[in-house]
């Protein structure tokens, strides 16, 4: 995934059996931004694989104060490349889960 | 405890705590 700038990981052990994830976000590279991010504090939220979407998240973030609307984009690839590895790698341990 | 707590009109909770030493990126 391109280096964005905003690190995003799993807060928890992963599974493969619950459509809701607990995710870590946290600004690596502040020069990546395009404003000035509110915190420097790492923020863990709950995402659900199966009913939400990336830019959901990334917009709430927004409205939340953590970031500047024009880093909506940044945040939201942020957030969706490290969904796609959980899922890849979901489908990848799926035989072992059932 | 340093931990803050946001919790965004839709109803997601967001919980801020310090970056891990460990995750900080080298200057």
């Amino acid at each position: 995934a391109e280096d964005t700038g905003v690190r995003v990981e799993l807060a928890e052990e992963d599974h493969g059996r619950k459509s809701s994830i607990a995710l870590r976000l946290w600004v690596e590279d502040p020069k990546k931004l395009k404003g000035k991010p509110k915190d420097n504090g790492a923020i863990e939220f709950t995402f659900d694989l199966e009913k939400e979407t990336p830019d959901d998240v990334a917009q709430e973030m927004i409205e939340s104060g953590f970031f500047h609307e024009s880093d909506v984009k940044i945040v939201a690839k942020s957030i969706r490349d490290r969904v796609a590895l959980i899922q890849w790698r979901r489908e990848r341990i799926r035989p072992l889960t059932q | 405890n340093s931990l803050t707590q946001v919790v965004h009109s839709a109803g997601r909770r967001f919980i801020v705590s310090p970056v891990p030493e460990s995750r900080l990126r080298e200057p």
